[in-house]
């Protein structure tokens, strides 16, 4: 178990082969692998704790949590399939369990089905929908849920919106228009814009976190399908390069599967 | 890009007029780096880097007139090898054809299901087609296949239960009195390491002799390509891949992976949301995106 002499070099390449399979960014790889060297670790044992350490200083969150007063609106962004409507769910079941009013908006006009699937949530935890016209403006859709919203006292509202490929510029602005009428209605500290990453996927969760980002400044990330084999790796590089955490994670597909993002947790999960 | 990079080292190669095993490493590197930064999986890049150099390292480079090119040409037929043979698209030619998508969350089945329906009515011109909701699971999954087989002027046919095998046993059933040109079963998503939910399509398969089994696979996939198809290739036999999605930027690495490991061929892809968006697999397309 111990890297001795000629065998340090294998064992190097095993670490750092285990680091590229958690499809953790390449840059990233080098760099920890240096570190590695540099730091003379000796074993395997004593590389799992170092690395735990490293990744969970990467990712830790150090922002204050920020007091909301008034309507608090949860905007969920992604591509396709990724696990926003699922995940708006998850997330109404969490607010309600700290006994917070809450409202979700069905701003996914165009996927077949979409609005029935955020409303068999709704009526399952008793949480109002406002919803569209089928092929309407989801803008619109997002106007009328806030103003329900505060005209009836809700105090989170989560709205949930249609996949989108950040490659498509047209749907990319249906977003921005989105989060404008938003600020329109609330201060912008009461809004947070999540973008949701699953965690099966490869590299371009970096780049969709970066393209979302640059469109309509994200607040954080939302990593869900972590209860697959994947290690949903391109979190470090969005946390290090684009500076957004990730606020919640999920790993399953009934309502509980949520939890508030650990770095801890989640580094410890990465290499077990 | 690999190409920019290839073709400094090449350039180099060609420079001296002789090539050597540092030039070589020093390309292979290159090819090493971008296929990793595309997504294909650790251990195929190993072997392609493997099989590369060892023709590289033989006489026909080093000894070449012109090694750059040579060097080149390896690289490509070697990838042409890995992602393999000519697309033979889906047998049609029975009475009625039998296709089952299967895949993890969220990857594009229920699209999928639309989309197949939809290019084979077009394409074979087959008219009679009907889609099957055996996810039982998903909220509102049986309205969501439903009204796509209205868009695409295909039959539905789903029960309000969640025996999910039952559904599509009825299904089958339902062929011996009235005939369908195609018959798409859509499963629900699950995880490969789910083995209540892999037994599930096990047990469908074994109950209905399916003509064609389709892993439906976003093409962002990242490094757990590979046991995703293995595993559902071992439960169901795969008879071909679907890459959704491609209308994005991933460069597609999992697919390669997912080829070369389990020997499955990938048929179609998917290029939108839209029914009609939705073609014969290309792979040097794929090829090109890859090596970068
Ligand atoms: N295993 C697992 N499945 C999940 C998780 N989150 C979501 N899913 C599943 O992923 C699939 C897609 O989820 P959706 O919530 O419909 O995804 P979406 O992003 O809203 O999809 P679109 O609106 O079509 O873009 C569903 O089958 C969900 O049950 C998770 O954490 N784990
Ligand atoms: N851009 C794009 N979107 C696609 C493509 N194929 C499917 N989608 C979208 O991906 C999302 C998920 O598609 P579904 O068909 O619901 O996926 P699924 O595999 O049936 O999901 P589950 O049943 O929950 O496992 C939807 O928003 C689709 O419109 C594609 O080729 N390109
Ligand atoms: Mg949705
Ligand atoms: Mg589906």
């Amino acid at each position: 178990d111990l890297f001795t002499g000629k065998d340090a070099a294998a064992c190097i390449e095993d670490i750092e082969q285990s680091l590229i399979e958690a499809d953790i960014d390449l840059a990233i790889v080098d760099e920890t692998v240096e570190l590695i060297k540099k730091n003379r670790i000796k074993s395997y044992e004593e590389a799992r704790v170092f690395l735990k350490k490293v990744f969970a200083e990467k990712l830790s969150d150090s922002s204050v949590k920020r007091e909301i007063k008034g309507l608090y609106i949860i905007v969920l962004v992604g591509i396709n399939g990724a696990g926003k409507t699922t995940a708006a769910s998850k997330l109404a079941s969490y607010y309600l369990g700290r006994n917070k009013k809450v409202m979700m908006a069905a701003a996914d006009t165009f996927r077949a089905a979409a609005t029935e699937q955020l409303e068999t949530w709704g009526n399952r935890l008793g949480v109002a929908v406002i919803k569209g016209q089928e092929n309407g403006d989801p803008a619109a859709v997002v106007y009328d849920a806030v103003a329900q919203a505060k005209k009836s006292q809700t105090d989170v509202l989560i709205v949930d919106t249609a996949g989108r490929l950040h490659t498509k510029s047209n749907l990319m602005q249906e977003i921005v228009k989105i989060k404008k009428v938003i600020l329109k209605e609330v201060e912008e500290e009461s809004v947070d814009t999540f973008i949701i990453i699953d965690a099966n996927i490869g590299k371009n969760g970096y780049v969709q976190a970066k393209e979302f980002n640059e469109a309509m400044n994200l607040t954080g990330v939302i990593l869900t399908k972590f209860d697959s084999s994947a290690k949903g790796g391109s979190i470090i590089h969005i946390k290090s390069d684009l500076g957004l955490p990730v606020k919640f994670i999920t790993f399953g597909e009934s309502t509980g599967d949520i939890e508030e993002f650990s770095a801890q947790h989640f580094v410890d999960e990465m290499f077990d | 890009t690999i190409s920019k990079k290839l073709d400094s080292v090449i350039r180099k190669i060609r420079g001296t007029g002789i090539i050597s095993e540092a030039n070589i490493e020093e390309a292979l590197k290159a090819i090493r780096m971008s296929m990793l930064e595309a997504d294909v999986n650790y251990k195929v890049v190993k072997d392609f880097v493997a099989a590369v150099k060892e023709k590289a390292l033989g006489e026909s480079v080093l000894n070449a007139v012109s090694p750059g090119q040579q060097f080149t040409k390896i690289v490509h037929d070697e990838l042409a090898s890995f992602l393999g043979e000519k697309n033979t698209g889906i047998d049609t030619s029975r009475t009625t054809t039998l296709i089952m998508l299967v895949g993890l969350q969220g990857s594009g089945k229920t699209t999928t299901a639309a989309k197949l329906g939809l290019y084979l009515k077009n394409e074979k011109k087959l008219p009679r087609i009907l889609l099957v909701g055996a996810d039982t699971y998903r909220p509102a999954a049986k309205e969501q296949l439903k009204k796509l087989a209205g868009m695409i002027g295909a039959d539905f046919y789903t029960e309000e239960h969640n025996d999910a095998v039952k559904i599509c046993k009825n299904a089958y059933s339902l062929l011996e009195t009235k005939l369908y040109d195609i018959v798409v079963f859509d499963t629900a998503g699950r995880l490969h390491i789910d083995e209540e939910m892999i037994k599930e399509i096990e047990v469908i398969k074994k109950a209905i002799p399916m003509n064609e089994v389709f892993l439906v696979a976003d093409s962002m996939l990242g490094q757990e390509s590979v046991n995703v198809a293995k595993t559902f290739n071992e439960a169901v036999g795969l008879t071909g891949i679907v890459l959704t999605k491609i209308d994005g930027d991933a460069r597609g690495g999992a697919a390669l992976s997912m080829k070369y490991v389990t020997g499955v061929p990938i048929k179609f892809m998917g290029t939108g949301e839209k029914a009609d968006r939705f073609e014969l697999f290309h792979p040097d397309r794929l090829a090109s995106s890859i090596l970068g």
